[in-house]
């Protein structure tokens, strides 16, 4: 049978930087065809189709349903496989190796992770799951 | 056939859009 794709609504312009990426205009209305946990959703609008950043993107029909899991304040434990050097205020910079608690999984793909006392986003693609939970 | 996604983290929504976390 026929599959129903999700439809999202464009909440802002966006420029693709590599080639498997949809260039977005606010308002545009784009179906998802996957959606990564990693914060890159592969969508289609007309006769497009490539991966679109899931944060410029809203629901259509729920736009105040959320999606994202609650967060777990007790910590999941992933290891960092590439470092990554803080760009906005609210991000975490990290070596690569490095244990963390991930608290709050967001569907941009920007994770709220925690190492030590310093809490903050960092980009999920480069977290890898341990498979453990952190002993309280 | 579903290409790779991009190897680079997907943008930090605007600032303007980013939604209210509480």
């Amino acid at each position: 049978g026929p599959i129903m794709l999700e439809t999202y609504r464009v909440i802002a312009d966006y420029s693709k930087t590599s080639k498997y990426e949809l260039n977005l205009k606010a308002g545009d209305l784009v179906d998802i065809v996957e959606k990564s946990s990693n914060g890159w959703w592969f969508c289609q609008c007309e006769t497009q189709r490539g991966w679109a950043p899931a944060s410029y993107l809203e629901p259509l029909d729920q736009p105040e349903e959320s999606e994202e899991e609650e967060p777990n304040y007790a910590g999941e434990l992933y290891k960092t496989t590439k470092a990554y050097k803080a760009v906005e205020e609210d991000e975490i910079s990290l070596e690569v190796g490095e244990i963390v608690e991930v608290i709050h999984k967001l569907l941009d793909g920007w994770w709220v992770v925690r190492k030590g006392e310093e809490t903050g986003h960092y980009p999920s693609m480069f977290l890898w799951s341990t498979g453990e939970r952190k002993e309280v | 056939s579903i290409k790779q996604p991009p190897q680079n983290p997907p943008p930090r929504p605007p600032p303007e859009m980013r939604r209210k976390r509480t």
